[in-house]
């Protein structure tokens, strides 16, 4: 464990919160994509199926839980909070993520490092985090509505995607044999698809800013 | 060695 993979777990860990007490706080989750946030769910779930089973550490297994547990949370109030749920963007939020589920899941099949269960389903998961953030872009290009989304949980999820490529470039320098090739090559391509969010994320930002300034 | 392949990363 080196100090920028745990700082980006930590920010990881922070954004979700960030976003899940935006939701309860405001009783909205206006501009917020269900699918993205239940591909998010989906990621962990797929990716922690050795939670049971292979004990790494006390830290690991916690954090595992925490991920699961908070992910369904925001997902369980988008659908099920009687308050939340009216503030949804359906009609906004129609990305067709099954389509991005299934590839992944066929990538995950053909590029794997071991052709197990687990291991079929940690690449599917490393891919669909990759791709997961496509609905909420594509629902923040239509609605440019970024009042759930604040700039810390932007911030934060920026932190997470930074640390753990320089969490991933000291390993390679340290350990002798460290290949994470899936892992690192599935979160360039992530990183990338944030930085496209967060254009997006501050156009809308600065444009809603100068509609708030008053006329 | 064994304790390399397991992911140890979140």
């Amino acid at each position: 464990m080196n100090i920028f993979r745990f700082a980006g777990d930590m920010t990881h860990l922070i954004s979700i919160l960030i976003l899940l007490l935006k939701i309860y706080a405001t009783k909205s989750c206006a501009g917020i994509s269900l699918k993205t946030q239940e591909l998010y769910a989906l990621v962990f779930l797929t990716r922690y199926l050795d939670l049971f089973t292979d004990y790494v550490s006390l830290y690991n297994t916690v954090m595992k839980i925490v991920f699961i547990a908070s992910s369904l949370a925001i997902v369980w109030c988008m659908r099920r909070h009687p308050l939340v749920r009216r503030s949804y963007d359906k009609d906004l939020d129609t990305f067709r993520h099954q389509y991005v589920v299934l590839a992944c899941f066929v990538l995950a099949l053909l590029l794997n490092e071991k052709f197990t269960i687990q291991e079929v389903f940690w690449a599917f998961s490393i891919y669909l985090e990759a791709v997961a953030i496509l609905p909420q872009l594509v629902l923040l290009q239509r609605s440019g509505n970024v009042d759930n989304l604040t700039g810390q949980y932007v911030l934060f999820l920026g932190a997470y995607r930074g640390l753990y490529i320089i969490n991933w470039i000291y390993r390679y320098f340290t350990e002798d044999h460290f290949t994470r090739w899936i892992a690192c090559v599935s979160g360039l391509v992530q990183t990338g698809l944030y930085a496209d969010f967060f254009y997006y994320y501050y156009l809308s930002w600065k444009t809603n800013t100068k509609l708030k300034l008053p006329a | 060695n064994k304790d390399d392949d397991v992911k140890d990363e979140l």
